[in-house]
Parts: C-alpha cells; sequence; structure tokens
C-alpha cells in the first residue's frame, strides 16, 4: 500500500519502495523487531601507483582512491516474484552487477545473492566492489567480526586497544577479514550479516554494514606477488573478468537473541544439503 | 577403485598462506582449481556409489551437480517425461534436524514433487531470469567448452526435510495423470508497481 510494497510470506517481512524498488525497512512479525533497513552498492577504484610512489591497490593491500556509488538514485528495473514457499525481488544494477534478495516462508533472514563481473576496466582503473547495509542502529563506532569462523572480536573504528592509531586509510584501516559474518548492536537490537566465504568487511559509519564482494585490479601492489589481482577466464583467446556469485544472509534480533541464529546458521552455510540425483522407473521407485 | 585421496591431497595444498589469502598468482589459482576439481571428480564417484547402497538404488547412476549454483544440472533439466521420475537425495552432513529450500533446475512447468511415501509435497516454480541464463551459459562455456543445455527454463523449490546425519529422498515426476502440480510463481515487474 502507499509508497510500499512487501515482500515475505511468513515472520519476515521486508518493505520496499516501489518507484525505486530499494530496500527500506525489516520486520519480524514473531518476535516485533522492526527495523530499517537500506542496502546499497559502490566501488572503490584502486590506486594505480608502484611501491614508491602512490603505493598502488593489489592483492595484498588494499587501497582505495575514491568512492564510486552505482545507481545511488534507485534500481529503476526490478522484478518481485512471489510463490507459496519463497518470494524473491531481482535487482539488475547494471550490465554486471545483479542481486537476488529472497525471503523463505519459515526462515526469519533474508538472503543475498550478488552476482558480479566481469568488472569493467576499460577507464583504467580497477575496481573493488561493497555493499553496504545501513539501519539505524545507534553503535557508537563499535562493531564485531568474527575470528577465523570462531569467537566474535570488538572492533571499534579507528582505535587499536593495543597501541595509538594514527589513521592514514579511513577505509581500509577499518577493514577486517570475514569469514563467518559480521554484526552491530545497539541498546535494544543488533543486526548480522553472514557470509558463505571469505570477504573483507566493516561498520565505516554507525549503523551500517559492509561487504566487499568483488576485486579486479590492474596494477601490481609490489609485495611479493608480482602482478596484479586480475583474474580472468578466457575461451577460445577470448578473456574476460572473472564473475562471482555469492550469498550473505541479514537477520535484525532483539539485544542478546542473535548470537544462537549465527552459531546455527554459520554452520548450515557451511555444511549445506548435498544433493544426489538418480532416475527410476515410477512404478518401482517406493 | 576410486577414493577421495585427490580430494585430499589439493585441500591440503589450498592450505598455503597465498591459496588462503588468494595472494598466489593467478596460474596458481588455475592449479588450485583444477587440483580441487579433479578431486572433487574423484570423490564424487564415492559418494555416489555410498548413497546408491543407502538408497537401494543399485546399479542405477547418482550424480551431484557441482554447477548446481549457476543452474546446470544435466540430471534435473533432462526430459523425465513418461515412465521415468527423477530421484533427488538430500543429504544433511550436520547433527541437527534441518528443513531448508532445495531448489533444482527444471526445463518444464508440468512436474509434482513427492516424498519417499508418495504424498505429494508443496513446490513452486520460479522462473530463470534472462541474467541467470547468461551467467550459466558464462560458466558452462568457460568450464566444460560446450553450450548449456537449457536456457531459460525455470527453478523447482521444495521443502526437504532431513534427519540429523542423515538423507531424505524426494521424487520428481511428470504431472501426467496427476491432478496438481507444482505452482508457478507470480511475476510483478517495476512497472506493475
Amino acid at each position: 500500500s502507499g509508497e510500499t510494497f512487501e515482500v515475505g510470506e511468513g515472520n519476515l517481512v521486508l518493505l520496499y519502495t516501489k518507484n525505486d524498488g530499494k530496500l527500506t525497512r525489516y520486520s519480524n512479525i514473531r518476535n516485533s523487531v522492526s527495523a530499517a533497513a537500506e542496502q546499497s552498492f559502490k566501488y572503490y577504484t584502486g590506486y594505480n601507483g608502484t611501491d614508491r610512489v602512490f603505493q598502488a591497490s593489489g592483492a595484498y593491500v588494499f587501497r582505495p582512491n575514491g568512492t564510486i556509488p552505482i545507481n545511488p538514485e534507485g534500481y529503476i528495473n526490478f522484478t518481485v516474484i512471489r510463490g507459496p514457499l519463497l518470494d524473491e525481488v531481482h535487482h539488475q544494477l547494471n550490465e554486471w552487477l545483479y542481486q537476488v534478495t529472497r525471503v523463505y516462508k519459515g526462515k526469519e533472514h533474508a538472503e543475498f545473492e550478488y552476482t558480479v563481473g566481469p568488472v569493467p576496466v576499460d577507464d583504467g582503473f580497477g575496481k573493488e566492489i561493497v555493499t553496504q547495509i545501513s539501519t539505524g542502529l545507534n553503535t557508537n563506532r563499535t562493531f564485531y567480526t568474527d575470528s577465523n569462523g570462531r569467537d566474535f572480536v570488538k572492533r571499534i573504528r579507528d582505535f587499536r586497544p593495543d597501541w595509538e592509531l594514527d589513521v592514514h586509510q579511513p577505509i581500509a584501516g577499518n577493514y577486517y577479514p570475514i569469514n563467518l559474518g559480521v554484526y552491530i548492536e545497539d541498546e535494544s537490537m543488533e543486526a548480522s550479516l553472514l557470509v558463505d566465504r571469505a570477504v573483507g568487511g566493516s561498520s565505516l559509519e554507525d549503523g551500517q554494514i559492509e561487504l566487499m564482494l568483488h576485486r579486479r585490479l590492474l596494477n601490481d601492489d609490489s609485495r611479493g606477488v608480482g602482478e596484479a589481482l586480475n583474474e580472468e577466464v578466457c575461451i577460445l583467446g577470448d578473456c574476460k573478468g572473472l564473475m562471482v556469485q555469492g550469498k550473505c544472509y541479514l537477520r535484525i534480533d532483539k539485544l542478546g537473541e542473535g548470537a544462537l541464529w549465527r552459531r546455527r546458521f554459520g554452520q548450515e552455510i557451511y555444511s549445506p544439503l548435498l544433493l544426489a540425483f538418480s532416475e527410476e522407473e515410477e512404478s518401482s521407485w517406493l | 577403485e576410486h577414493s577421495t585421496d585427490g580430494l585430499g591431497d589439493a585441500l591440503a595444498i589450498a592450505q598455503h598462506h597465498d591459496a588462503v589469502s588468494g595472494t598466489e598468482r593467478l596460474h596458481v589459482a588455475n592449479d588450485y582449481a583444477l587440483r580441487l576439481s579433479i578431486g572433487y571428480k574423484e570423490a564424487e564417484k564415492v559418494v555416489a556409489s555410498s548413497l546408491a547402497v543407502l538408497t537401494t538404488l543399485g546399479n542405477n547412476s547418482v550424480y551431484s551437480c557441482p554447477l548446481l549454483n549457476v543452474s546446470y544440472c544435466p540430471p534435473s533439466e533432462a526430459n523425465f517425461t513418461g515412465v521415468k521420475s527423477l530421484i533427488i537425495v538430500v543429504y544433511n552432513p550436520l547433527g541437527w534436524t534441518r528443513e531448508e529450500v532445495v531448489r533444482i533446475p527444471v526445463s518444464t512447468e508440468n512436474v509434482v514433487v513427492l516424498d519417499s511415501t508418495g504424498s505429494e509435497i508443496e513446490s513452486q516454480l520460479l522462473p530463470a531470469s534472462n541474467f541467470s541464463s547468461l551467467v550459466k551459459n558464462y560458466h558452462v562455456k568457460a568450464y566444460l567448452g560446450e553450450s548449456a543445455v537449457n536456457s531459460g527454463g525455470y527453478w523447482l523449490a521444495f521443502s526437504a526435510l532431513v534427519p540429523p546425519l542423515g538423507f531424505s529422498t524426494y521424487i520428481v515426476s511428470n504431472k501426467k495423470g496427476r491432478e496438481s502440480r507444482s505452482v508457478l510463481s507470480s511475476i510483478y515487474t517495476s512497472e506493475d508497481f
């Protein structure tokens, strides 16, 4: 009704704006959790340089040189698919960025499946593509990331507990490795984002979580690998940048209720159901 | 005659710090991928023969679909019409019961999903997007050197209930002779809003 439409047939309902298909709200009917939730995409252009002048962004070094939003005005073309088991929202953001958001009837998390690539580099700049989930949580510069899938460790923006930090790289200096997930919390709620692969991530603003989805860079960062992080797939001599497809999962809980889901569902991401196929005559399979 | 040793070797090599952090050269990354693929193919045969014994499928071939994430799965996309039905074995490697939506690509909308007792269960058909067809062709061409069997088609979704460290069996059957079938999803575009 009005300016928004709902997605989700079960406890979880996501609200989107009608005119541009943007996610605006996350609501869980079962536990009365309702929070603003917006998603955006952008990319960082990588520094082109050497080890001496303008240290390049490369395999070892993340050194962004400018932030470019992707479709900040909204997603003009989107498609909603509804059914008895799950609803999907498809967003085509540009020629190399596509996302499907799924809400399963029996689950209380949203699933984002992103497909990124081949990232264009014709303009001479490498790109590092990220997505951000912004909530209204008052997080006071604090967020939590896992430690190689184990305990979540407290991170404070622009701060290290054991030395005086002088921040020269406000983005890269606050990035951490994410293997299981990242979460933020305030006095009433917590928002968790789990991943299906190792990525980089951070919380660069209060109430926000950021994940890096893909990197394609054109310069060697001169830290030993000896080549640029510019992976390509070649078919009959036609080489294109790598295309990646992955998933992340968002859930917002009342404070203190997210840890169980992060542990349990994190294990389910790591050990998915395995499928095998065969065929049999109709009359004999019973 | 088959073993999981090749996969073990590939996984061991991929523990190198360059493999873990992604700071290896591209040709090394390709080598890691190749070894993992070889190991996977070998281990797949062990799993297939084990499942065949467990499920009493006997001599029937059992396949896995490593490119299922890009909706490429020849056994499920085949026209399993007539007397043949598609058998799906869902294995749960964790120690608790799980109920999850399983999705497989199919080429026809005339299907029903049955559980192992022969009772029909709720299922949903989702049309494959143009973009997912593009992704599918990209990967199938890149990794298998051939064109995808079916571009487009549908994803068939159904809810699988699987016991701890165990498996459940589901059957996808042609709807012929049956009153109901999988529910086709409703589709709304941005223009509809």
